[in-house]
């Protein structure tokens, strides 16, 4: 654990905080792409397998319950709870354009040909475009809200500080984890666009912006 | 198991 991967798991936590505490308080979920929320939840359930397996710390395990939780919880809230708010009309991504070359990948470029791997690198795999469908919605109305705008922000922020805590992991430790790293820097790439917007549209002070 | 990563990131 370096303070590098610590900032990026707590980022990754306030932007997950920051969505489910948005739809709850304003009772409604417009604006959210519900398909990305899955897609999220798909991530963590096929990623934390590993939580009946091994046991790594006690960090790790809670901070696993957490974000399968909290997942959870978003997607009930878009699909059950607030179901009238959400936006199903923009929402309209096709998913299994992800889903079919992410099924694929995870079955040939794997560390190891067991289910348990396969998962996990499909999880990797999936979670680098897992907000496409958000990204699309907003490419689609035109806009979001401030507050979906910090979400993404906190979101890319997790990302970014990830692949520092890589490189710092690479020269103390030797740590190199390929499949996560390249699909981390992609997944990354993403966010550049909306980082740029976000730090000159939103941050001085307009609330709301548009994607080209 | 051998040869497969414990993976210890979130």
């Amino acid at each position: 654990m370096n303070i590098f991967r610590l900032a990026g798991d707590m980022s990754h936590l306030v932007a997950i905080l920051i969505l489910l505490l948005k739809i709850w308080r304003s009772r409604s979920c417009a604006g959210i792409s519900g398909k990305s929320q899955v897609l999220f939840a798909l991530v963590f359930t096929t990623r934390y397998l590993d939580l009946f397996t091994s046991f790594i710390s006690a960090y790790n395990t809670v901070m696993k319950v957490v974000f399968l939780a909290l997942s959870y919880a978003t997607v009930y809230l878009i699909y059950m709870r607030f179901r009238n708010s959400y936006d199903s009309e923009n929402d309209t991504f096709r998913v299994e354009f992800l889903l079919v070359p992410v099924i694929g990948l995870s079955f040939l470029e794997n560390y190891s040909f067991t289910p348990m791997e396969i998962l996990w690198t499909f999880s990797i795999f999936l979670e680098s475009v897992a907000i496409m469908p958000q990204l699309f919605m907003i490419t689609k109305t035109g806009e979001a809200e401030s507050i979906t705008n910090h979400y993404l922000f906190f979101l890319g922020l997790y990302r970014a500080l990830y692949i520092v805590n890589w490189v710092w992991r690479y020269h103390t430790e030797g740590f190199f984890d390929q499949i996560a790293v390249v699909s981390g820097v992609v997944q990354t790439i993403f966010y550049c666009d909306f980082f740029y917007l976000y730090v000159t549209r939103v941050l001085r002070g307009r609330g709301k912006m548009s994607l080209p | 198991a051998d040869g497969e990563p414990l993976h210890d990131e979130l």
